[in-house]
């Protein structure tokens, strides 16, 4: 455990329970997708079924359990319990244009053509491309609520940190897994676009908007 | 061959 994956852990864990706020004390899951948070459900629950087979730490075990029990508590509110707020109008990006491209790949391209090694190969790939739905939904309303880009933020600030993270483990132990760092590579590349408005926008009091 | 990856991260 270094400083960057501890930031990029908490920073996680931050974007998360913005979101569950964010959800519970609005009443409302408008402006959120529903798709993205279907996809972390998706990713955490392939990544993490070694929690029935590996203990690693009491840490690692703890953070793996909020992170699916959040995750699945935000897809709950969203398609149930205030179901009624979800914008599902502007959620359209389809899933399984990610889901099934990723799956193949993830059969391709892994460590070891194991069931727990795919699946969890299979979470890699679909994490870094996870919120596109999310963004997809930013772009086609042309706005985000200021709370919603902190979420945006903090969640993808989690995986550079990761970035700068697997920088120290290579040089400090050797350790380097290049499906986790190509895939974290896209996957903050991806957050490029919203950092830089995030930075010039929101940091500066305004609200996250497009140019139309 | 019985290796198996530990993801340690999360």
């Amino acid at each position: 455990m270094n400083l960057f994956r501890l930031a990029g852990d908490v920073s996680h864990l931050l974007a998360i329970i913005i979101l569950l706020l964010k959800i519970w004390r609005t009443r409302s899951c408008a402006g959120i997708s529903g798709k993205s948070q279907i996809l972390f459900a998706l990713v955490f629950t392939t990544r993490y079924l070694d929690l029935l087979t590996t203990f690693i730490s009491f840490y690692n075990t703890t953070m793996k359990v909020i992170y699916i029990g959040c995750s699945y508590a935000t897809v709950w509110m969203i398609y149930a319990k205030f179901k009624a707020t979800y914008d599902s109008n502007h959620d359209t990006f389809r899933m399984e244009f990610l889901v099934i491209p990723i799956a193949a790949l993830s059969l391709l391209v892994n460590h070891d053509f194991a069931p727990l090694e795919i699946l969890w190969t299979f979470s890699i790939y679909l994490e870094s491309v996870a919120i596109l739905p999310q963004l997809f939904m930013v772009s086609k309303t042309g706005e985000a609520e200021t709370i919603t880009s902190h979420y945006l933020f903090a969640l993808g600030l989690y995986r550079a940190l990761y970035l700068m993270n697997w920088i120290w483990r290579f040089f400090a132990e050797g350790f380097f897994d290049l499906i986790a760092i190509v895939a974290g590579l896209v996957q903050t590349i991806l957050y490029c676009d919203f950092f830089y408005l995030y930075i010039t926008k929101v940091l500066k009091g305004k609200k996250l908007s497009l140019p139309a | 061959r019985e290796f198996t990856f530990i993801h340690d991260e999360l």
